[in-house]
């Protein structure tokens, strides 16, 4: 489909740009609700002023999550997708005349809460991490396989709950290892902060260190 | 656009099918997780034997949820959309062939997971139903708005987690008028069966009577 290479095409571009930055980008993907800004507020503030941060988000309509991060005291740019229900590399070409990637520092791409079209579409990051929530199912990797299959990291989110739920944490890995053998799974909690040693470590162990 | 319209022509043929039969069509969508299809097993075992029922499912893999269904008794058929993020009338068509439309009864669609595209795709049902629960968060009306526009019922799910969330679901209600100002709205638990005397009733009362 002509869609699909040209959106590749500038992904490359992308990539190569963020190559020459030295910037680190996540793209961040789950279902509606599955807690990315949540996460990434609370990672932004553990980051701290240790590295330069950007964040990149994307929904259909309004500012609440860009205004969340920006809270944080990050720069944040809004994409409003109007009726799309992903972002692609030509939007982040776009947000990237406004928002520079942060050199040498993590660029994280918040995606459309969406676990179908997002996954099929380069943005020209170095990883792609996917959110799902103990709240949402233990079969969800084998009836969104593609979201699951491309994922680079799995975060297991809202760990909190588990005591309230018949949520079987072995179960949902099971699934996940049938679309996607070797994936790695870290088990977090954006409210109580469990797992984020974990988390923080994959992305400092992820990030290209300058030559 | 083209898709639409020719998708339109589909649904009016559907509509005028369901009409003949004296089939009360209900789509019902959600994000991933939110509980539709645990909504619909309680459902159906409440209905029990007073009514003609059959259910559509829609995912992108597995005939899981169609599996879910058939074990309740009621006949069920899966279509499985691959890449594809939503259900849409030929497929409904299509799927005529083999599951017929209960006369004088009811069948239920379940859309695929997904809180964007499904909105847009009119199936020749009668009512849109729309699922949230309780743990995706009070903003997803204003972030997602085509769907909560579109809907004719919203049921908010998973009531029984309330006790274990900072959730307001009058923060909710307040979101959701401001898109859709009129719908209405039910607080349900798939898992305890809390609100169900509620969401029975409106089915009964939106279901057309035999001449
Ligand atoms: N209990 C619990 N709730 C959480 C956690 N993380 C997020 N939430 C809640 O989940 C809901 C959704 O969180 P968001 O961070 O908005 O989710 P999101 O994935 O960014 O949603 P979209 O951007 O709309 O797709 C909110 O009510 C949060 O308070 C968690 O770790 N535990
Ligand atoms: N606590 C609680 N959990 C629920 C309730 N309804 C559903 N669940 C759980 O939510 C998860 C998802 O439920 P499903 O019925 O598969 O959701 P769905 O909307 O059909 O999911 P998809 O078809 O994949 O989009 C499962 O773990 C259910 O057990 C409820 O009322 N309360
Ligand atoms: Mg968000
Ligand atoms: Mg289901």
């Amino acid at each position: 489909r002509d869609i699909l290479s040209r959106n590749d095409e500038q992904a490359a571009r992308n990539r190569r740009r963020f190559e020459q930055s030295g910037t680190f980008v996540v793209n961040l993907m789950s279902g509606p609700g599955s807690g990315k800004t949540t996460l990434l507020v609370r990672t932004l503030k553990e980051l701290g002023r240790r590295l330069p941060l950007a964040v990149i988000e994307g929904d259909q309509q309004t500012t609440i999550d860009a205004d969340r991060i920006r809270d944080t005291g990050v720069p944040a740019l809004q994409v409003n997708t109007g009726k799309g229900c992903h972002l692609d590399a030509t939007m982040i070409d776009r947000a990237l005349t406004t928002l520079p990637a942060p050199k040498g520092g993590v660029l994280f791409v918040e995606n459309v809460g969406n676990l179908v079209c997002p996954a099929g579409f380069d943005l020209g990051e170095a990883q792609k991490v996917v959110v799902i929530s103990v709240t949402e199912g233990e079969d969800k990797p084998l009836k969104y396989p593609d979201m699951f299959a491309a994922a680079d990291l799995v975060l297991v989110n809202k760990a909190d709950l588990l005591p309230h739920l018949d949520f079987e944490v072995g179960a949902l890995e099971r699934n996940l290892r049938r679309v996607n053998h070797d994936v790695q799974v870290l088990i977090v909690s954006a409210r109580t902060g469990e797992g984020f040693a974990a988390w923080l470590g994959w992305l400092e162990a992820h990030r290209p260190k300058a030559a």
